[in-house]
């Protein structure tokens, strides 16, 4: 495992704790798509199914189990903790036209036609476009509060550095996997826009508001 | 180098 890989994973896990945390002490979710984060949890649960199937390492199944357990906490949190601060009416992004294309795509585009392998690759395909019901939401509302954006930040920058991970291990191990890199600089390319408004706005103390 | 439906990262 090259550095660029462990950032990123530490990126893509403190994002999560960041929003668990942002939840749980402020007792309210407002501001956040309960929507993208079923999306996550579906593709975690997707894609971590190998867990009864493959061992990789410790590192690889206490992270797929700590990813989970806090998606799910996450999920929980929205829709039955906390549901009466959910802002379920400017969560409006239609899921369907995320959940249908990518199964679909999964099943016509993969590395093997077994029902494992069709299912991580449609975690995959998903995982790149389910921050879109959030985006669509801070769009949709135009502003977001300090502590989510740095949440987008760092769940941004994790894929980005898988991008930089991918390349090394191209560089060093001859080693790609097309779907996921493709599906990486999609995602990535979701939060270029967001990254620009991150660093004008935010990093400078200001709060993200749109025009 | 992986074998079929093994993938390493997460």
């Amino acid at each position: 495992m090259n550095l660029f890989r462990f950032l990123g994973d530490l990126s893509h896990l403190l994002a999560i704790i960041l929003l668990l945390l942002k939840i749980w002490k402020s007792r309210s979710c407002a501001g956040i798509s309960g929507k993208s984060q079923v999306l996550f949890a579906v593709v975690f649960t997707a894609r971590y199914l190998d867990l009864f199937t493959n061992y990789i390492s410790l590192y690889n199944t206490c992270m797929k189990v700590v990813y989970i357990a806090c998606s799910f906490t996450t999920v929980w949190m929205i829709y039955s903790k906390f549901k009466a601060t959910y802002d379920g009416n400017h969560d409006t992004f239609r899921v369907e036209f995320l959940v249908v294309p990518t199964a679909i795509l999964a099943f016509l585009v993969n590395h093997d036609f077994t029902p494992l392998e069709i299912l991580w690759t449609f975690s995959i395909y998903l995982e790149s476009v389910a921050i879109l019901p959030q985006l669509f939401m801070i769009s949709k509302t135009g502003e977001a509060e300090t502590i989510t954006t740095h949440y987008l930040f760092f769940l941004g920058l994790y894929r980005a550095l898988y991008l930089a991970n991918w390349i090394r291990r191209y560089q060093t191990e001859n080693f790609y996997d097309q779907i996921a890199v493709v599906s990486g600089v999609v995602q990535t390319i979701f939060y270029c826009d967001f990254f620009y408004l991150y660093v004008t706005k935010v990093l400078k103390g200001k709060k993200l508001s749109l025009p | 180098p992986l074998a079929d439906g093994e993938h390493d990262e997460l």
